[in-house]
């Protein structure tokens, strides 16, 4: 489909541009209120010293995320798709426009809450992560096989529910690794801060 | 735009044909992994003395949603959409085909896991019901606002692990009766069927 080309040649343009910069790009995919904004705060939290960080954050509405991020200090962009489900190189080419790139080295861009369409639209960044929570059940790994073969880093988080769930981790774990067996698999627990470093270690920041 | 126009045609098409059957309809749209397949799960329980029940299951892949239901004796038709986010009037057409609509009364159509396509593709369904979870955090409403708009009910589920999650289940109520003062709100635990009765009398069932 044409809307697809057009976008991968506006991607490897972000990439290029952030290439140029020399700055680490992460894009942060994954289901609604799986914990992606959570997840980044954290990160953000430990690489703050070692990083100038910029933060797109993607949503249909309201400036609730980069209201949460802007906090630590990062500069950091809202972009409203308004009905859109996902976001798409273009919106982030824009939103790098409103970023001064010469004051950066990292940037995680979050996708807006959907474990469908950001799979197919690739932003531009160099890695991407796909955050699932154990709440969700047994099957969001397996129903959603597109999103775990385009990720580099699969964070399984709200670990510290699994019990009152009753939901085995290895599986999930299982379930991702036959999808992509180059796939990082990772358990977090984004309020305490459990499994950060491990995602850390996996995006080689 | 053309699809939308399209779209609504074969809704209304759909709509005529339950009608003509005498078959009352409900859509099930929500997040991925909210309890949408153990709300319906739960109704099915309660209702199929009264009523001779259908079930149309849309998902990416797998038959995973429509073999849990078919183990209560109700006919069922699962739609895989591939790389579709969201069901539409006209697969809902075909799987209509699919079923004898003389030997029903009641059709359950479970939309694909997705808080945002869904609102704007009707499918044809009297009425439709959004089901969120409790886990999805604070402000999965407050950034949804079409499908609370599109809807007649909202289920808020997984009650039981709000102290958990430290969620406050009477301001997401507010939340979504701001959005739309017409929706009818019910907290429910779908595995225990807690609220499942007035779920069920919300839907005048
Ligand atoms: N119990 C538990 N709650 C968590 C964890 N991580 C995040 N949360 C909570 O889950 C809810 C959603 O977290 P967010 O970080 O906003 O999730 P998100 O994926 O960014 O959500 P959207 O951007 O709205 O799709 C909040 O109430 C968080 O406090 C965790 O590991 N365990
Ligand atoms: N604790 C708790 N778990 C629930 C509740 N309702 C459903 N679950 C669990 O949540 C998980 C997902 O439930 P499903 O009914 O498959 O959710 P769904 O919305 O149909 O999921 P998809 O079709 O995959 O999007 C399962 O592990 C259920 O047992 C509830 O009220 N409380
Ligand atoms: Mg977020
Ligand atoms: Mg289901
Ligand atoms: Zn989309
Ligand atoms: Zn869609």
């Amino acid at each position: 489909e044409n809307l697809l080309k057009m976008n991968e040649e506006l991607a490897s343009k972000n990439r290029e541009l952030l290439k140029k910069h020399g700055i680490k790009s992460v894009e942060i995919m994954g289901s609604i209120g799986s914990g992606k904004t959570s997840l980044i705060a954290e990160m953000v939290k430990r690489l703050k010293e070692k990083y100038r960080i910029g933060f797109i954050a993607g949503d249909l509405t309201t400036t609730i995320d980069s209201d949460r991020i802007s906090k630590n200090g990062v500069d950091v962009v809202q972009i409203n798709t308004g009905k859109e489900c996902h976001l798409d190189a273009n919106l982030v080419m824009k939103a790098l426009e409103r970023l001064d790139l010469e004051a950066l080295d990292l940037l995680f861009i979050e996708n807006v809450g959907n474990l469908i369409c950001p799979a197919e639209f690739r932003l531009g960044s160099e890695k991407r992560v796909v955050v699932v929570s154990i709440t969700e059940g047994p099957f969001m790994v397996v129903k959603h096989p597109f999103i775990f073969m385009e990720a580099d880093v699969a964070v399984i988080n709200k670990i510290d529910l699994a019990e009152a769930m009753g939901i085995e981790v290895s599986k999930l774990e299982k379930d991702a690794l036959t999808i992509n067996p180059r796939i990082k698999v990772v358990k977090t627990n984004c309020r305490t801060g459990g499994g950060i470093p491990k995602v850390i270690e996996a995006l080689g920041l």
